[in-house]
């Protein structure tokens, strides 16, 4: 996907199912990796690879996803319009029906603005890449993780979505690669490497032991 | 909900509730 644009919700074809590794397991090693990380991190990401005996190409889609959110939500502005914020809220009304069968629009999830970082998460979810494609793909075909930091050098990095990242409020985006798929971080601050984060990734996904 | 695989049904209700949650203690 190449575009800002809105968020299918229901579209069964951006749903596709895939082996999954342990929700569980993988929801407490992302909020493990960032809530106890000395940085300020926005967002982790586990990208689960699977492999396509069709095309032989191997592919990352939705492992599974911690949004911490932004040090200071106050100070998140948005640079798109009232009308792509109404859409977000419309978008975010369907899916809260979807899952909880309520379509209270007083409700807290949908009453308060939906930031741009929540709004590239959510999006995220819809969102796969083929190996050698894109930051994840580019990281997992390598084997090299990438670290991204800068408004500049995200625009200019040639990557679609590291170009998407940026407009939607990142300053760093990081993708390191594991055996069984690519652990994507992003922060609104800009955030330059350690190795530190590095070992931290390695440890709590090597999922051979 | 139909059409959308059980992984990312769990991954969307936890944001949805962590949403709430910051939205309530904002």
């Amino acid at each position: 996907p190449g575009t800002t644009g809105s968020l299918p919700p229901t579209s069964s074809s951006m749903f596709q199912s895939q082996p999954i590794l342990n929700q569980e397991t993988l929801q407490q090693r992302l909020l493990t990796l960032i809530d106890g990380a000395r940085e300020s991190w926005t967002y982790a990401i586990f990208w689960q690879s699977s492999f396509d005996n069709t095309s032989g190409a191997a592919h990352l889609g939705w492992g599974d996803g911690y949004y911490r959110g932004e040090e200071n939500r106050q100070r998140q502005q948005t640079t798109f319009s009232a009308a792509e914020q109404e859409n977000r809220k419309k978008v975010l009304r369907e899916l809260t029906s979807l899952i909880s069968g309520s379509s209270s629009s007083s409700d807290a999830v949908v009453d308060d603005e939906v930031t741009d970082t929540e709004w590239f998460f959510l999006v995220s979810m819809t969102q796969s890449f083929t190996s050698g494609v894109g930051l994840p793909g580019q990281a997992f075909m390598s084997s090299i993780p990438i670290w991204v930091t800068g408004s500049d050098t995200l625009t200019g990095s040639g990557c679609e979505r590291a170009r998407q990242g940026q407009v939607f409020g990142l300053q760093t985006m990081v993708c390191v690669p594991m055996a069984n798929g690519v652990v994507e971080l992003g922060s609104t601050e800009p955030i330059y490497q350690n190795s530190d984060l590095m070992n931290k990734v390695r440890i709590l996904f090597n999922f051979n032991g | 909900p139909r059409g959308i695989p059980q992984f990312r049904k769990v991954s969307l209700a936890r944001f949805l509730e962590k949403r709430k949650e910051r939205a309530m203690n904002a």
